[in-house]
């Protein structure tokens, strides 16, 4: 990851999520760790879909530690923090797919978590149409915000308001929650228009893309629940019961 | 333990609780 420090129009927000952020390689390793552990998964199961069920329940688990640190999140009752991962845990795990590939930089493969390079062909032939018509629209919103040019600072801002995106009616701290969505929305914008002044809507460009990934998160919630009723899912999936789980 | 309440995710519920050391297995 490249350095950032502080200094003049790096937000102090900003500074601090980028120093939060976890480094890829750690995840990785982590993850490649647990699903090196024997499957516990159904013996009728296709092995490469029970590893990819696995790898996004991993995934998800690391976006979780990550909020657990989040200034704001962790000063929450347990509660709260709940209400705010049950709104956005689908829209979280696909913005980190969409950063990971818009960092792989390859439009005719995708990287995931674990390192392994996925061909687009290979993914066409094997994935079935639900799965690979997901990937294709995740990859054009991967080029859509490379054109934006979506930088570092950028993704752990818009991140973090994907985790604070919940309406606080439906939250028992509404003021610490409401101070966190209006100071990353100040920091962002403020950050896009001093970092890029000869792009003057990139703040609101950026917010567009995050209404794509929450209808990309909608459609990825579509294909799990199909999975879940053709029962392909393997047991004890974090994402099904999560997906199962009642909204605030 | 990490039961749940009806509704609420128990493995997000364990993740998140500060009172459980031992982390759930998924």
């Amino acid at each position: 990851p490249e350095p950032f420090s502080g200094g003049p129009g790096m937000p102090e927000l900003i500074l601090q999520l980028l120093q939060l952020e976890p480094e890829e390689d750690q995840v990785r390793a982590r993850i490649l760790g647990c699903l090196q552990e024997p499957a516990k998964g159904r013996p009728d199961q296709p092995a490469l879909f029970g590893l990819l069920c696995r790898m996004a329940d991993q995934t998800f688990i690391s976006i979780v530690d990550w909020a657990r640190r989040c200034m704001v999140f962790k000063e929450l009752e347990v509660a709260d923090q709940m209400a705010l991962l049950q709104n956005c845990w689908s829209e979280l795990l696909v913005f980190d797919h969409v950063y990971r590939q818009i960092q792989h930089g390859k439009e005719g493969s995708i990287l995931l978590v674990t390192g392994q390079e996925v061909e687009l062909s290979t993914v066409a032939a094997q994935a079935g149409s639900m799965l690979h018509s997901l990937v294709l629209r995740a990859q054009e919103l991967v080029l859509q915000l490379h054109a934006l040019q979506l930088d570092r600072p950028e993704f752990v801002c818009l991140k973090f308001l994907i985790l604070f995106s919940l309406d606080v009616k439906f939250l028992n701290n509404h003021s610490l929650v409401k101070d966190a969505q209006e100071k990353a929305n100040t920091a962002l914008l403020d950050y896009t228009l001093c970092h890029y002044p000869h792009c003057g809507d990139k703040f609101q460009q950026l917010l567009l893309c995050l209404v794509e990934v929450r209808s990309l998160s909608m459609q990825a919630k579509e294909y799990l629940y199909h999975k879940h009723l053709s029962n392909e899912m393997p047991r004890n999936n974090l994402l099904i019961e999560m997906l199962q789980a009642k909204q605030t | 333990s990490c039961r749940a309440a009806a509704g609420r995710p128990a493995i997000l519920y364990a993740l998140l609780s500060p009172s459980l050391t031992a982390r759930p297995s998924v």
